[in-house]
């Protein structure tokens, strides 16, 4: 038996619209510790790993562990039906082939069920290894969806090279060219502001595309953390207050 | 030109 309630029904919509433009189905592992998921996109270039502890949800039971393989489109279609005050519980059977919704309005004055049919879903397995990485740059992640957004106009990938002194986000299209550097941050009352931790100066290049997909998750943060190595995939990662984190990976483009 | 890797050249597969 699977059960979790979360009475910020909202933050479940959420989470689901930050993943699903990336992966079509996936399978979510329940489990004692929490609700999570690993999927990689079709092109296997990019991969969004989501964690909602247990003790984030008001209840949570998981006898024993499960994977419920969904549709993320449609289980987005019945999420959309749920508003955005309401609790959401989820409940599925250890043998059972379906999943339940359970949208409670705040004022329980309306109650509604949605069940969805869960799927076989074949899929891998990272093992995704604990790195010190070069660069760490966290920022407003409204200020990394805009240049992210603002850069996909010009050009198709973005170079980000992270110094001392900032991170610079660069790209190149067919109209001209664009650099948009954020410089670290040294006012202390400021909350949100860019902060960076270096250890060594690093550039990357990536595709704007699966960026641009990655910043569905900003509603979920103020701050996104990018973390970059030479020649390795960056990790972003937005923290969900008192939950966990949606993070995804991008391989970077290298020279042929 | 650029290319692109796949992820599961970077990390291991469990």
């Amino acid at each position: 038996m699977f059960e979790a309630r979360l009475v910020q029904g909202s933050l479940l919509k959420k989470v689901l619209e930050s993943i699903k433009d990336l992966v079509t189905d996936a399978n979510f592992d329940c489990s004692q510790n929490g609700f999570a998921l690993q999927a990689m996109d079709s092109s296997h270039v990019s991969l969004v790993a989501l964690l909602l502890r247990n003790d984030g949800f008001e209840h949570y039971r998981c006898d024993r562990p499960m994977t419920m393989g969904m549709n993320l489109t449609n289980m987005s279609k019945m999420l959309k039906c749920a508003g955005n005050d309401d609790i959401i519980t989820m409940k599925a059977d250890d043998a059972g082939d379906v999943v339940t919704f359970m949208f409670e309005s705040p004022e329980q004055d309306k109650i509604s069920d949605f069940e969805l049919k869960l799927m076989d879903i074949d899929s891998e397995h990272l093992g995704i290894p604990d790195t010190e990485y070069a660069a760490t740059v966290k920022m407003p992640s409204a200020e990394f969806q805009r240049i992210c957004r603002d850069l996909s106009s010009i050009g198709d990938t973005v170079t980000i090279s992270v110094s001392k002194d900032g991170v610079k986000f660069s790209t190149t299209g067919d109209i001209g060219q664009a650099n948009i550097t954020c410089r670290q941050n040294t006012s202390v009352d400021k909350e949100e502001q860019t902060v960076i931790e270096l250890q060594e100066p690093v550039t990357l290049t990536f595709a704007l595309r699966y960026l641009n997909s990655f910043t569905k998750a900003t509603p979920l943060a103020p701050t996104v953390q990018l973390q970059m190595s030479k020649e390795l995939p960056v990790v972003v990662q937005y923290l969900i207050a008192d939950m966990g984190y949606v993070r995804y990976y991008l391989a970077p483009k290298i020279e042929d | 030109g650029s290319a692109q890797k796949s992820l599961t050249s970077f990390f291991f597969t469990k």
